[in-house]
């Protein structure tokens, strides 16, 4: 039996991974990866006996093998479907991005209620009136829905997007969304990992 | 003494304290922010107990204080300029999020080597030719760039980049990117916040 608190840092671990994979480097030691999530490297080695022998003493863990099995275990291992609502500039520029077809992600159809938009394509996907949404979701099959819309609008649209019966939701608008307890939720704000590099800039610039 | 394993937290409670605050969230208890990080809640009592009294037992944290308090200790209240190279969908829509203002980043300036996009205005944000950048730099005191250019061009443009005096580098680009080791380089991978909506939709739909 795997404790829960091994279990709730397998995203944290997946992230990191993650980035490593997607940079292209093949090993990454017990110490760097413990390092980057302000973790003890005895606790991360401890977590990841769990799941197998996947590291090798001296040299450190293969990426993709963890990679792969961590993916098994949190169940991200499904082809998902997705509609992007709202094809602005980040709407369009997420439609594009090879990174999720990578991963399994397909981006199957675009939403937007600016006429001049319609019936347009974005790469390989169509954008459709966003009144298409609940016949779309059906026919295409899709699961997921993010929200690229203005913030003005973000709260309206999600009622629509749940009432189209979507159960998970990615929302990059800068505000709070009321929604259902069985809805899925997760918010995307770009600034942290802006804020992030402005901190180890101040502290280098400090020292 | 703030012990280091405190310390290295510290951008986690920030990732935390911040998407509740940015989503209009007053006050969060111990158990919901230690469980959003996979600790114990008695961990991150005990590192916040460093900072000064800021729970209220029974009741929570106030989100808004601590996330002051946590920015302040990591040099995160500083107002930075930053420069967005590669003016296409992403990069234009970062130039317009309102959400950098809000945290004190300012986005100064556009780069890009398309003839139609020179001069033009993104917002109160000007999109200038590349080979402008090192006076740009100097004449407007950028600190932070941010590569939003197609991954084929991403290492020749970090090389312009370093050389144009760019010490803080946000790179968007699906490539790993070769720099000195005093250039601080954060890569952006939108990937993980659907990959953890699609966990938790797996373990959801598995259940
Ligand atoms: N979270 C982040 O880090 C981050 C970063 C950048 C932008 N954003 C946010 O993402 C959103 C989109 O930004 P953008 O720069 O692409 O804006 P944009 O103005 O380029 O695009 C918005 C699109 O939504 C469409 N739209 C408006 N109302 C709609 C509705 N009711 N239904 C469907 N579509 C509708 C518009 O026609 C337009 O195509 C904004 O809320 C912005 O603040 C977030
Ligand atoms: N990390 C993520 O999560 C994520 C998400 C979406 C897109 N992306 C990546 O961000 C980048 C931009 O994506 P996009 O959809 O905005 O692409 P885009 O094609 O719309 O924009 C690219 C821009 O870069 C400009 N450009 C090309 N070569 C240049 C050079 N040498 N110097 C300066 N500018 C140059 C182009 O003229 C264009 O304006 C791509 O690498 C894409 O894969 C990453």
């Amino acid at each position: 039996v795997i404790p829960q608190a091994t279990i709730s840092r397998l995203p944290l671990y997946f992230r990191v991974l993650n980035e490593y994979n997607h940079l292209g480097i093949s090993v990454i030691s017990s110490e760097e990866m413990a390092g980057n999530l302000g973790i003890t490297s005895s606790q991360l080695r401890k977590d990841l006996s769990y799941f197998g022998d996947f590291g090798i003493r001296g040299t450190g863990y293969d990426v993709s093998d963890l990679l792969k099995q961590i993916k098994e275990i949190l169940g991200m291992d499904k082809n998902r479907r997705i509609a992007i609502i709202g094809a602005g500039k980040l709407g369009t520029a997420l439609a594009g991005y090879p990174g999720f077809k990578m991963h399994g992600l397909e981006v199957t159809a675009l939403f937007d209620i600016d006429e001049a938009k319609i019936g347009q394509q974005e790469g390989k996907v169509e954008i459709f009136h966003l009144s298409e949404l609940s016949n779309k979701k059906r026919e295409l099959g899709m699961e997921i829905a993010v929200l690229t819309i203005p913030a003005s609008v973000a709260q309206q649209v999600t009622e629509l997007v749940i009432k189209a019966g979507f159960k998970a939701i990615w929302n990059f608008a800068p505000v709070r969304l009321e929604v259902p307890e069985h809805i899925i939720l997760q918010n995307e704000d770009l600034v942290v990992g802006i804020l992030t590099l402005s901190h180890h800039l101040s502290r280098k610039l400090g020292s």
